[in-house]
């Protein structure tokens, strides 16, 4: 068969990065918390603190090893606490 | 370890199994579940009776997608495989597990003990651990399950919040502990060199020996090879820089800390008759390029220039190794010569004199 153009991969592992960071690397709203958040983090921040967190090389972007580690299996409690 | 204070005020938590899954009987739920807290009552002063009806402390439940008023939802097969909620009112101490899961009580699939025993750790006050040897290290890493789960990382993430087991005389099994580096009647479950080294392996744990000085470090395999079962029957170190690993019909291979992509395989791809079920131990010749496997009372031989094995075989091992008359637990080559293990009893084999030249105890390699 034809390889899938590469573009496609590319959109695939950014929305992958985007769904990982955002279910467990956003800390959760505080339901007791009123008003607006302030300093919301950064996808380069986030994704520097997961991979932090995996023992992964800290880069801030979305290298294989980072992407092959985001697609195993795990737990749905986020990484970060409240 | 992470911890999600506070944690339960009182030491007795009821839970309640609301649902179940096709995959497996309710009864196996059950026992998986059961077994689950007893993780982590072996650990703690904690103490969980079930019940049936009304709202228990943690009320266990399994769901797909958006599923009830759980602010959280599942994603279908695979990626998020279950979650759970802190100690508290309401969603608290909650677990939820996603129904488009394979559920079962094995390898295959998810194990249900495995990852309930981990969101009852959400369940209790604790978060994520970082280190990878642990139970509540995110990713999902089957363990064999008679296995004690818990890592030390996580009995003193528990034991943070709740101290340790209360000191009645009751029935709790003991928290398994390291194996005693010179105990006199240590036996191995498999030995093999790794370049100058040699490892014993026991369990979960491995002796690191540097036969030339007296230094011994005691490890997790899972610290080298955390996708590695415990229990681990034989193990040798080939041709090529990298050592292979059995355990019943699987084996992996290792080069360096990676476990080689499309591992495990089946023995039978090395040869082995389908009846053959498991390896007792193993040894490459350093001087040959032969390996020989040892099950039962006999050998086969591998050669590891053809990868393949020889014709002829299996041999009876006493016919070819005078002197070697008893199972083979482990066996390593060192210096020329070879080092059989059976239980406590070490001999070492002279492969051209066809003789035993000595028997040792099996801890000398320990400097005890």
């Amino acid at each position: 068969l034809p390889v899938r153009p590469e573009k496609d991969d590319k959109e695939e592992d950014t929305k992958l990065v985007e769904d990982y960071l955002n279910k467990f690397y956003t800390v959760e709203t505080d339901p007791n918390q009123r008003g607006w958040k302030t300093n919301v983090e950064s996808t380069a921040e986030k994704l520097k603190r997961m991979q932090q967190f995996f023992g992964l090389k800290v880069t801030g972007k979305p290298d294989t090893e980072t992407l092959e580690m985001m697609k195993k299996p795990r737990c749905g409690v986020p990484d970060v606490g409240l | 370890f992470g911890v999600t204070l506070p944690g339960w005020k009182k030491n007795n938590l009821t839970y309640r199994i609301v649902n179940y899954t096709p995959d497996m009987s309710n009864k196996d739920v059950d026992k998986a579940i059961q077994k689950a807290f007893k993780v982590w009552s072996t650990v703690t002063p904690l103490v969980f009776s079930r019940i049936h009806e009304g709202i228990a402390d943690i009320m266990i439940a399994f769901g797909t997608k958006a599923h009830g008023h759980c602010p959280r939802y599942f994603d279908g097969p695979l990626g998020v495989l279950a979650h759970a909620f802190p100690p508290g009112n309401g969603f608290g101490g909650d677990v939820h597990f996603d129904e488009d899961e394979d559920w079962t009580t094995g390898l295959e699939g998810f194990n249900l003990f495995l990852v309930a025993a981990h969101e009852l750790g959400h369940a209790l006050g604790l978060s994520h651990s970082s280190d990878q040897r642990a139970l509540m290290f995110p990713n999902y890493a089957y363990i064999t399950p008679s296995e004690f789960p818990l890592s030390p990382d996580d009995i003193s993430g528990i034991q943070s919040i709740y101290g340790s087991p209360t000191k009645s005389p009751d029935k709790r099994p003991a928290t398994p502990t390291s194996p005693k580096t010179c105990g006199s009647q240590i036996s191995f479950d498999a030995v093999t060199t790794l370049r100058r080294e040699v490892m014993f392996l026991k369990g979960r744990h491995l002796w690191r020996v540097y036969p030339d000085n007296s230094e011994v470090e005691l490890e997790l395999i899972s610290a080298f090879w955390p996708s590695l079962p415990s229990g681990i029957q034989a193990a040798y170190e080939n041709m090529k820089d990298q050592i292979l690993f059995f355990k019943g019909n699987n084996f992996w291979v290792i080069s360096g800390y990676q476990v080689l992509l499309g591992y495990p395989k089946n023995i039978n791809t090395l040869g082995f008759p389908k009846g053959v079920k498991k390896i007792d131990a193993a040894v490459c010749n350093k001087h040959t390029g032969k390996t020989d496997f040892f099950i039962g009372d006999k050998y086969w031989r591998y050669d590891e220039n053809s990868q393949s094995m020889e014709k002829g075989y299996p041999r009876r091992t006493v016919n070819d190794f005078p002197g070697i008359s008893q199972k083979v637990d482990a066996v390593f080559q060192h210096k020329g010569l070879f080092y059989f293990f059976h239980g406590s009893r070490q001999l070492e084999f002279d492969s051209t004199t066809k003789k035993v030249t000595r028997e040792i105890k099996s801890n000398s390699w320990f400097n005890c």
